[in-house]
């Protein structure tokens, strides 16, 4: 799943994802990444968010809105987007997953949940400062 | 230091996020930003979890789940399981903007999708229909079902409703199998 954000000059953000979904899904099935909330979401005056993983799972929790509105009340979007994951990890620890969090004023985090396999989370980021799309990643 | 614009994505998708900082730089908004960027992905597929030719279903084919939200007026387009079209970012973006709707799903938004001019083809390819046809050979393992028999751990369906198990099924998880 691709999930991105993006934040203008001027403040305004939008935000999409796009997949083909899980493998050998039942026929019908639908992730989290078209469900506004789940997938990503964005409103210009607090942040977008964007999320990826077992969209079965993170569906039900709606991390993009919960990190966004943590933005909205002033959280860092590292924090924003740790408090989102932590909210599914404590109904189901082993779940596979991780989002992008970034606020209007261009700052920007992610996280993921540590699970064998999966400790650590790349993401990209271009901005006037990076001048290229500068692949960094964050530890679950 | 923050700065703006500023373009962020999930996965290691450099190409995506340099085609979303093209479309800024070009004059385009940020709707466009993002559908550039997405659309890029699309079409090289990235790591296999986005666009045509991945991640086959129980029947082999590629279906494609998309959205695409404007912060600014809170409007939002997305398609769910949208069949036999490859755009499916830029088929989200048409249903925000030529439709009162949210949401479309199944074989109904790909008819909205060819009506609105978007190409039908098939979404298969080589490499998704060997993937496909090792997993049958393998009875169908991993897959996504539970309660059922016969039991799902073993063998391919058709499935019936079957016995709830007490203990949940261990599932290996592979990280490029998901959303």
């Amino acid at each position: 799943t691709i999930g991105m954000v993006v934040i203008g000059r001027d403040g305004q953000i939008a935000a999409g994802t796009s997949t083909n979904g899980a493998n050998y899904k039942v026929p019908g099935r639908v992730g989290d990444s078209p469900i506004a909330g789940a997938g990503s979401y964005a409103e210009s005056a607090a942040g977008g968010a964007a999320a990826t993983g077992n969209g079965d799972v993170m569906m039900r929790f709606l991390p993009s809105y919960l990190a966004v509105e943590l933005m909205r009340i002033g959280t860092e979007p590292s924090t924003a987007c740790e408090t989102a994951i932590s909210r599914i990890k404590r109904h189901n620890p082993g779940f596979f997953g991780a989002i992008i969090c970034a606020n209007s004023t261009g700052h920007y985090g992610a996280a993921c949940n540590k699970i064998p396999g999966f400790t650590r989370f790349p993401f990209v980021v271009y901005n006037s400062q990076t001048n290229t799309p500068l692949l960094q990643s964050v530890d679950c | 230091r923050a700065t703006l614009p500023l373009v962020i994505n999930t996965w290691e998708f450099q190409h995506a996020a340099d085609a979303a900082w093209r479309a800024l730089q070009a004059g385009g908004s940020v709707m466009d930003a993002v559908e550039k960027g997405c659309s890029r992905c699309e079409a090289e597929q990235c790591d296999g979890s986005v666009g045509f030719g991945g991640h086959p279903d129980e029947r082999g084919e590629t279906t494609l789940d998309a959205m695409i939200m404007n912060g600014n007026t809170m409007e939002v387009g997305a398609v769910g399981d949208l069949r036999r079209i490859k755009n499916a970012i830029s088929v989200a973006r048409a249903v925000m903007e030529h439709t009162e709707h949210t949401l479309l799903v199944g074989e109904s938004a790909s008819q909205f999708a060819e009506n609105m001019g978007f190409t039908a083809e098939d979404l298969t390819t080589n490499n998704s229909i060997s993937v496909f046809t090792q997993w049958l050979k393998d009875n169908c393992q991993p897959n996504n079902r539970k309660n059922v028999s016969p039991d799902p751990s073993k063998y391919c369906g058709p499935y019936k409703p079957g016995p709830t198990l007490k203990h949940r099924r261990r599932r290996e998880i592979d990280i490029h199998a998901h959303d």
